[in-house]
């Protein structure tokens, strides 16, 4: 719809703002990570999050370099 | 253990996928561990069903989301037998679970490990390099923009939301770093991968780590 068209433009036009401000303030090196326009552009950060990340997160025991066997949850 | 390495090296990683509008990076995580896994095993590189993982992990929420941990936990109690994906093809919506019989071949996920290294990023690369790929949550909100390159700003590691599999790593340059399989497409970061600096537990890539065994 010309709705959703003209909200993609403006996340757009908001990501390529995100961009300048993601590569200016990177320290310049040949091996930097680089940010510009993807398959993701004209998505807001909010659907961005909404659609792709969406893994529920769990605490898992901290490594024991001392016992470093296997953890296998039990519940 | 090497100062570079990389499982594709050893021809047991498979292509990058592709979830397209569905939240199951979870499953393609812990289907990607599986299949090199078992082909580093002896077994040969095959593509699993990372939709019969979708549509079956019960404790998870399919395209909704869910938890590599307990799909591997699931995996590990059921004992299901991970299909060939050609049989039970990738639909990118949830679907009702689809059952082969036990006599069916598969591949079978027997133990499973999960630990934060967060202080412990040296003792993860030979974990990496004994085990194979290794199953990592993310905060991937800054990979929105991702071109390519070695993330060493901006990615905080408060908030972990994806689930993501390292291959490998590389010790040898000015910045050491993780090599990470995406699994969105090839047309994302450097054809389907991004490279995490190694060491900061930066995007929190030391939290939460899986290793699979079959």
């Amino acid at each position: 719809s010309n709705e959703e068209l003209s909200e993609g433009r403006i996340h757009f036009q908001n990501s390529i703002k995100r961009h300048a401000l993601l590569n200016s303030v990177l320290k310049k090196s040949n091996n930097s990570a680089r940010y510009g326009i993807n398959q993701f552009s004209d998505l807001s950060p909010k659907q961005f999050k909404e659609r792709y990340l969406t893994v529920q997160a769990e605490a898992a025991p901290k490594f024991d370099i001392n016992r470093p066997g296997i953890h296998v949850k039990t519940s | 253990y090497p100062p570079r390495f990389d499982w594709r090296d050893s021809g047991v990683v498979g292509p990058v996928q592709n979830q397209k509008g569905c939240g199951g990076c979870w499953a393609f995580s812990v289907v990607g561990a599986i299949e090199s896994v078992s082909a580093k095993e002896g077994g040969k590189l095959q593509q699993l069903s990372v939709q019969q993982v979708i549509d079956c992990s019960y404790n998870n929420q399919g395209c909704n989301g869910g938890s590599p941990d307990e799909a591997l936990y699931w995996l590990t109690q059921t004992k299901l037998k991970l299909v060939n994906q050609a049989e039970y093809p990738y639909k990118a919506v949830a679907g009702i679970c689809q059952y082969f019989p036990q006599s069916h071949d598969g591949v079978v996920v027997k133990n499973y490990s999960a630990h934060d290294f967060r202080t412990h990023e040296e003792e993860m690369m030979s974990i990496l390099v004994e085990h194979g790929p290794l199953v990592v949550i993310v905060d991937a909100i800054s990979w929105q923009d991702y071109l390519g390159g070695i993330i060493q700003h901006h990615c905080s590691s408060h908030n972990a939301n994806h689930a993501v599999l390292i291959t490998g790593y590389d010790t040898t340059g000015e910045v050491p770093y993780w090599i990470v399989r995406n699994s969105w497409g090839t047309s994302w970061g450097d054809s389907g991968y991004v490279y995490i600096k190694k060491g900061d537990n930066m995007c929190g890539i030391a939290e939460n780590v899986a290793a699979v065994f079959v």
